[in-house]
């Protein structure tokens, strides 16, 4: 018998002027989310089904780009993507560009578990969700005030930016420092503390 | 971005990530979460789940990357994790998130920070955002 571990991440790149309550309120989800976990592990869940339900939960709370809350696409909608993989015997599951379900870690399980594929997306993932009858939700639920006013200043940059968590009162800055970075991607230009 | 990984008690590790991209992203972007080996990899020795730069992470296939240097070159979690975030990215910018089979638990990025939380069996636990 080994000793269990587990990590969390809610993603990289954080504007350095985030507010204080915006980082305590991170913390509190990540502490959440790990005492989550830990208690399925002294349930001995398997490891499996631990990293599904602790994704699951960070899919549901609108704090970070995962379920709701993700970034949005240049059409203003939302189009997620999810993996998962079990060491053992290297079973893996994955999703792109679903837009109704609601938590894709889920679908991504379902796909190692139910199908014969490693990977569905876009209609034949969405078509499979249908078959296998997880909860489906309008793309609207996953959209949040925040967001919009991000993909704004995106676009009024003309850029991508990685880490829609940067606070609006700094974003412009964020947005207009990618306008003057000379860093490209994909031909448009990329914000250094905007990475996410 | 947001992931877990995990080992049990019975030292079987596991990995999950999920994304919604890029903010004005072009619609049918595929980033490194949902790519096995990209942005998630979990295997016999250790999990992994990547965050950043997608195009970079895809690249660098850089959550197998930290599996393959522990596997060919015998390097522990911490350090393989190191060396994948230092040699492995070129220009791109990320972090990442690895437990290992011996209920180890690392993370590295070359970010300005990044969300992330870990906890061992032996009463180890830690949350925080920057270096």
């Amino acid at each position: 018998m080994g000793s269990w571990a587990i990590a969390v991440h809610g993603g990289a790149g954080v504007d350095p002027n985030l507010p204080l309550e915006r980082q305590e309120e991170a913390k509190k989800l990540l502490n959440r989310c790990l005492l989550l976990g830990i208690s399925a592990l002294r349930s001995s869940l398997p490891a499996i089904d631990v990293v599904e339900l602790v994704v699951r939960e960070l899919e549901t709370d609108p704090l970070f780009n995962s379920g709701r809350g993700s970034a949005l696409s240049e059409k203003g909608t939302v189009e997620m993507e999810a993996s998962i993989m079990d060491g053992p015997r290297r079973r893996c599951g994955a999703v792109s560009g679903l837009t109704t379900v609601k938590n894709p870690i889920s679908l991504a399980r379902l796909v190692m578990e139910k199908s014969p594929h490693s990977y569905l997306a876009f209609e034949g993932a969405e078509e499979f969700a249908r078959k296998q009858g997880v909860e489906l939700v309008d793309n609207e639920y996953f959209i949040t005030e925040e967001n919009v006013g991000m993909l704004k200043l995106a676009k009024e940059a003309n850029a991508i930016v990685f880490d829609y968590r940067v606070p609006t009162n700094t974003c412009s800055a964020g947005a207009m420092a990618s306008v003057e970075t000379p860093l490209q991607m994909n031909g448009l230009p990329i914000s250094i503390y905007n990475q996410e | 971005t947001v992931g877990c990984v995990v080992v049990d008690g019975q030292g079987r590790c596991a990995a999950a990530t999920s994304t919604g991209g890029l903010m004005n992203k072009m619609s049918g972007r595929i980033g490194d979460s949902p790519l096995i080996g990209s942005g998630t990899y979990a295997g016999d020795l250790c999990a992994i789940s990547c965050t950043g730069e997608g195009e970079a992470i895809i690249r660098a296939t850089l959550a197998r990357d930290v599996a393959a240097v522990m596997e060919y070159k015998g390097l522990s979690l911490q350090d393989a994790v190191d060396y994948v975030i230092k040699e492995r990215l070129d220009e791109g910018k990320a972090g990442l998130i690895a437990v290992s089979k011996d209920g180890k638990v690392a993370y590295g990025f070359n970010t300005t920070g990044m969300f992330r939380g870990c906890a061992t069996e032996d009463g180890f636990m830690e949350v925080g955002i920057w270096e």
